[in-house]
């Protein structure tokens, strides 16, 4: 299993649409300040059923949808796919990549999709879950963000071993 | 239970140990368990000595040395844990050259079993990607993607 | 009191408006007060928005952008109450070149009237001083300064 | 006015007396990582009387003391003077240089000087106060502390325009 693709609609500075193909190894991402690199990897805390605003760095959910500049309007909804690889089963289901989807719209409430199905934020939570793979593990590092597990409590520290156990 | 967290913990330290010395090119780390009787309950210390210094709390170290220190537990839980992919936001800022050169190497290492994506302004972590993705702004607010090299 | 405190604050607006403008080649920044009929109590926003960009709240900025409006206001204090010295310990850990750049020229500028002492990584930085120490550990764990380079 | 002396001696981790000449203009601090660049900030927040051990990145007063090495016993006692320059009269002194010191030996209490007169903690902070020096001013920035500035409750902000006034 590997991330093989990340398409981007609508959410934060990416006003159109953007697609990221990924392979085994390693990626880099560059470019200048502000340009919109932390905002891929927000995108993709996001697709996989992040639920606080600010850990997207913002203060309501709609502040990931793109808002517009001094010439455009601010888009309508955003939309993030994470396309995965499972031709080796890592996922038991039925399918050689699993299509991970949210859509939100200005007005409402978030939408997930799996494999282009509807599906609930649970259903997503259950695959994932004993992968190691989303938000609360390890294996996403924000900016700024790699001190905090010295400086968290030792408790803090075994729930983090729990989880890996 | 108990006895999951317990193993997991002594993998998990023996990786550790492992892997600060070799990022550190000596010294010694350890996770030590507070309350080592309630095994429900008990919190980890993280204690690490870089080579020749004296035993320390880790509030002491530079900014550049708590990096590399938080960076070897990460790896040991990777380590111990295997995850298909990891994704690190600017994780070497604090990094002189030569640490920044000695993290290059361990994940390009560790990309042979799990995906690596970074996000970088460093040259010395760009030259051991294979994909490169530029994100630039030419139209001001709105990222857009330029593909940059793909080494063989 | 209240009539000083109120000057400042419109004076340290002021100064970080353009400073902002200069450090960022454009955009707009302002402090704004939380309850100004409340002088004695009010607290202050930080507004910033990069040139061409939505205005939106800060927290929505990226690491550099961060840096580079903190600086801004620190750079408004300093203009405002001018201090002999001023030390800063790796404050462009999250810049990129051209913001380094940027950030050595205003200190420069900066270094005719305040004494400016900063700890970096950054060869451009490094670029902008007179004086030059370098600080090593021959011996393990004992700090050893070195001087490096005095230009005219 | 400017700083023109700093002298360290038993401080963290400069077990020798070690001294760092400063003129007006720009000074830049290289070094590796771990090498002591930010104990030399460190050194000046202690000097200019700092008493609290967490802003020293210690948990006691006593780890400011250069605690050895494998090969090295520890130091007896910590001392460091910032020598000021007063040619300008910036301080409403008789002294053409002030010279402020710092000394804490193991057993305990700090110990301050002026001009090689015993002084109080007191006297340091009364002649530093309206200056604008010293460790609540903006003048000092330690490191990864840029940002702090704009994390800060709306209040904070506020003393510190407070104090400029
Ligand atoms: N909903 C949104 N609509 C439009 N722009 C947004 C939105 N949310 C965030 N942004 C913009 O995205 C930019 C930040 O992008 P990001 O944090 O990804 O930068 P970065 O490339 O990581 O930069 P750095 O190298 O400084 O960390 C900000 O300028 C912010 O204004
Ligand atoms: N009392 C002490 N005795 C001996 N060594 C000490 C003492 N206090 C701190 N140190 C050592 O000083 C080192 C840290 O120095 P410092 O934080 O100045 O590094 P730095 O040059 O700023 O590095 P970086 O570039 O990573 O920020 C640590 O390795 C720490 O163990
Ligand atoms: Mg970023
Ligand atoms: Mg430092």
């Amino acid at each position: 299993m590997y991330l093989k693709k990340l398409e981007i609609n609508g959410f934060k500075s990416f006003a159109h649409k953007t697609e990221l193909y990924f392979k085994p190894g390693m990626t880099a991402i560059v470019g200048p300040n502000g340009s919109g690199k932390s905002n891929i990897l927000d995108a993709i805390y996001w697709v996989l059923g992040e639920q606080s605003a600010k850990m997207l760095r913002g203060s309501s959910m709609q502040d990931v949808i793109f808002a517009g500049n001094s010439k455009r309007k601010g888009s309508g909804r955003a939309e993030v796919s994470l396309i995965l690889d499972n031709t080796d089963g890592y996922f038991p289901l039925d399918f050689s990549e699993v299509k991970l989807t949210r859509r939100v719209l200005r007005s409402g409430e978030s939408e997930y999709f799996m494999n282009k199905t509807p599906c609930r934020l649970k259903d997503i939570h259950e695959i994932l879950a004993d992968k190691g793979i989303g938000k609360e593990a390890y294996t996403l590092i924000g900016q700024g963000k790699i001190e905090e597990v010295l400086n968290a409590k030792p408790e803090i520290r075994r729930k983090i071993i729990e989880e890996a156990a | 239970v108990k006895k999951r967290f317990f193993d997991t913990f002594l993998e998990v330290n023996a990786a550790f140990e492992d892997i600060f010395a070799l990022l550190f090119k000596g010294g010694k780390a350890q996770l030590v368990l507070t309350e080592p009787e309630q095994l429900l309950e008990t919190g980890i210390e993280i204690i690490a000595q870089p080579k020749g210094k004296k035993l320390q709390s880790i509030s002491l170290l530079s900014g550049g040395e708590k990096a590399m220190t938080a960076l070897a537990f990460l790896f040991a839980l990777l380590h111990v844990k295997p995850s298909p992919f990891c994704i690190l936001d600017e994780v070497e800022a604090a990094l002189d050259e030569a640490n920044v050169d000695r993290l290059g190497q361990y994940l390009e290492s560790l990309s042979q079993s799990t995906q690596v994506i970074v996000i970088t302004h460093r040259k010395e972590t760009m030259e051991k990607a294979q994909v490169l993705y530029g994100v630039t702004m030419q139209e001001v607010g709105v990222s857009k993607l330029v593909s940059m090299k793909l080494t063989s």
